[in-house]
């Protein structure tokens, strides 16, 4: 990736960074990607300095279809593919799309495997777009990929094989950003298959989901998962429309052609319509596009007549927004412009279209369709600009970025960081497009893609250099460093907003907040699990014996009357509950936490609470003392009510936090109380 | 529609694993051989082929099967869990 190592702190000109240093970038560190694959050919995956395979690796590189042993180098190190239970969904592949070995062809999984531990290549760009040196997060970890996603998607069981075969193998890491629906842990394979590998020490990184800025959207929540949502960096692609009335609209674009409408210098203001105006008629007397299929410029849904010569507004939604411009293009437009509507917000993409097009926000759209429906002959024309960074604010939670609470436990936060997933160039394979489209030709180096699959693995690099520079810190001590440590302002100091509104976004959007990789190295202080830890954490949840047994292949056996509560799960985070309906006094929550001294000196630590609002906390002790590294204590917060009316059936949720500082480190929890 | 495949996880306690198979993966087949040698719809002999065997993170195996070989399936001592095979797409 260009920028976003930079963005983290990764690429300090003056030095390099702690945590580069202290882990070799990654050099002795594993990370499983589970994706479409990989192309080995990149650069991004030459071995070129780097040393000799970790002796306790038991991978390969599996041959087949254009994929031989010669693939695989000191970088990509394994590489392994799962098409039974595609092949038994969809009955055979087509292999014009789909190729039986790990080779990518769809670029997904080349994307997130260099966006982890890709190796530094200069020069790179997408189309001279996002211009930089493009490296990954962990560039000297090696990789191994487990194609476990097709054409149509990735199934179940192959998913879970491809967990299987990565923890035999000895992955440190997996990435996985792929995503259902939310269900119980014991329903969810990647669930499960995540419980197997943090058994075995193996940190998950997943992907929260893209269905933002809707609550309650989160995916991969299991506790045992780190859940990444997505932000942008400091860096925009800025395009114009501007209207006939003179009034300019910024959007966002990676269009780069040589069409008139691409040179300025040619500006030239040209018809504009919107889809919705532009429905087929009656068609063969059968056919009739409805208003909502042409606002979405679905296939086969505009009038040429209508829309010929003209720039078409497209409502996002229906269809993959490049494919719009293509709809619009075989209608015999000119021009897309692809409008957000409720609930995306402000919230942009850059998508490289095939016609002049760029995506705008849902006030602008708003405002462009107003300006269409006033207007006898509306009109307008784009202009194009280069790559600015340095943009501010940054980062702002991605509207797409899927949000909390987790509908499976609202006594675990999630998603628990976010980190970069907007706008990231990272390695493309050769015959895919960059747009996925078949009638696109072009063929890139690079691509510059969205998604939490693409902040997943910026974690999972994180994740890979932390491991390298504390071989023995657990998944969960991995993850209590990267959420501990996490900032929720910039460098301003303003809070962190949400693109959606330009609001200021709430845990629920971003968890404990961005990732700050420097500080993750030396967090003081970290809050780790044991598998023992999550089966109280199941059977508090009031999972069965045989819930349980179905996760863990352990006995399921929940001690007699256990005493567990949900919320003494020894999570980075505090999340209670306090039902007012049934509040005749002040409710009290009790919760323990149990921190490990992870510095290298002795270290005394005093608490300073925020109060989410309603409540009272206290901490007791209120200081601790740590003499040596390894040193485990304990502490109780007690989250006391104030009386209070209920005013609303509607839960609240409020936000407060709690850190222990030594005046160096400061290790914060989000402290949330949901009413 | 009756007869109709789809697969199946199937999540197998392998401490149950009755002496008289020298490992897991021969008792899955067993298991599976007689669930299916019995359907009167059974079509090939590749329906009692596994999709995978899991030993590692998971205990058991995945396989095509009737809704009514799965059900059947989920009273066999030792099945923990037979869960729809579902698809996912990239994020």
């Amino acid at each position: 990736t260009t920028r976003s190592p930079h963005f983290m702190g990764l690429d300090s000109a003056s030095t390099m960074s702690n945590l580069v240093t202290e882990s070799d970038s990654g050099s002795n560190v594993v990370i499983g990607v589970l994706d479409t694959g990989i192309w080995p050919e990149r650069p991004s995956f030459h071995d070129q300095g780097m040393g000799p395979i970790p002796s306790f690796w038991k991978g390969e590189c599996t041959v087949g279809e254009n994929f031989t042993k010669a693939n695989c180098n000191k970088k990509i190190i394994g590489a392994r593919y799962f098409t039974s239970g595609y092949l038994a969904k969809m009955g055979s592949m087509n292999s014009s799309t789909d190729i039986k070995s790990a080779r990518d062809t769809e670029g997904h999984g080349t994307h997130t495997a260099s966006t982890a531990a890709g190796r530094a290549v200069g020069d790179a760009s997408f189309l001279g777009f996002a211009k930089g040196v493009a490296v990954g997060i962990a560039p000297k970890a090696r990789i191994a990929a487990y194609k476990v996603c097709w054409k149509r998607g990735c199934m179940d069981s192959d998913i879970l094989a491809g967990f299987d075969k990565a923890v035999e193998d000895g992955v440190n890491i997996i990435s996985i950003s792929i995503g259902g629906s939310a269900v119980p842990y014991n329903l969810d394979p990647i669930a499960i298959g995540s419980f197997g590998a943090m058994e075995k020490g193996v940190f998950i990184s997943a992907s929260a989901g893209n269905e933002g800025p809707r609550s309650m959207s989160v995916t991969n929540v299991a506790p045992w998962i780190t859940t990444v949502g997505a932000s942008t960096i400091d860096r925009k692609f800025p395009a114009d429309l501007v209207l006939g009335n003179g009034k300019r609209i910024t959007g966002s674009s990676i269009y780069r052609g040589d069409d008139p409408l691409h040179d300025i210098n040619n500006f030239q203001h040209l018809p504009l319509i919107y889809g919705g105006n532009a429905s087929v008629g009656l068609r063969n007397g059968a056919r009739h596009s409805s208003s909502f299929s042409s606002a979405t410029c679905m296939p086969d849904s505009l009038d040429k007549e209508r829309v010929r010569g003209k720039i078409v507004v497209c409502d996002r939604g229906g269809t993959p927004r490049v494919s719009k411009g293509e709809i619009v293009k075989d209608a015999g437009g000119v021009g897309v412009v692809v409008a957000n509507i409720f609930p995306m917000g402000e919230g942009l993409v850059a998508d490289a279209h095939l016609i002049p097009g760029l995506g705008v926000t849902e006030s602008a759209g708003n405002l462009i369709r107003d300006y269409i429906n006033s207007n006898a002959n509306p009109t307008a024309t784009m202009t194009f600009s280069e790559t600015q960074v340095g943009v501010k604010p940054a980062p702002v939670v991605a509207s797409f970025s899927s949000r909390g609470p987790s509908a499976e436990s609202i006594f675990v936060l999630k998603p628990d960081v976010i980190a970069p997933g907007v706008n990231i160039l990272a390695a493309w394979p050769d015959g895919v497009a960059p747009t996925e489209l078949s009638s696109d030709q072009r063929r890139t180096q690079f691509n510059i893609a969205s998604g939490t699959s693409m902040s997943c693995p910026h974690v999972s690099g994180l994740a890979a250099l932390l491991k390298g520079a504390h071989p023995y810190w657990s998944p969960a001590m991995i993850r209590s460093a990267l959420m501990t440590t996490a900032y929720t302002q910039d460098q301003q100091g303003n809070p962190l907003l949400d693109e959606t509104s330009y609001n200021i976004s709430t845990t629920m959007d971003m968890g404990a907040g961005h990732v700050d990789p420097e500080k993750a190295v030396d967090p003081g202080l970290v809050y780790d699990i044991t598998a023992d830890d999550y089966l109280n954490f199941l059977c508090a949840s009031n999972y069965s014996g045989r819930d349980i047994k179905q996760i863990t292949k352990r006995s399921g056996k929940c001690r007699g009357k256990h005493d567990h509560k949900p919320w003494n799960l020894n999570y980075p985070a505090i999340s209670v509950a306090i039902y007012t309906t049934q509040l005749q006094e002040p409710a009290i929550v009790q919760v323990t936490r149990t921190v490990t001294h992870v510095g290298e000196t002795p270290s005394t630590y005093t608490v300073s609470v925020t109060n989410p609002k309603g409540v009272n906390v206290t901490v007791t002790p209120s200081s601790m003392n740590f003499r040596e590294k390894g040193e485990k204590q304990s502490y109780v917060v007690r989250i006391k009510a104030e009386k209070k009316a209920v005013t609303s059936l509607n839960s609240v949720i409020e936000v407060g936090k709690l850190s222990w500082s030594n005046g160096k480190q400061h290790v914060v929890s989000p402290l949330v109380v949901v009413w | 529609t009756l007869g109709e495949k789809q697969s199946y996880i199937i999540r197998v306690q392998n401490d149950l694993k009755p002496s008289v198979f020298s490992d897991v993966e021969h008792w899955y087949s067993s298991t599976l051989s007689s669930l299916i040698r019995y359907n009167p719809l059974k079509s090939t002999d590749q329906d009692e082929e596994f999709l995978h065997v899991y030993k590692t993170v998971f205990h058991g195996f995945s396989a095509k099967l009737t809704a009514q070989e799965a059900q059947q399936l989920a009273t066999f001592d030792g099945v923990l869990s037979v869960l729809p095979d579902r698809l996912r797409q990239l994020h």
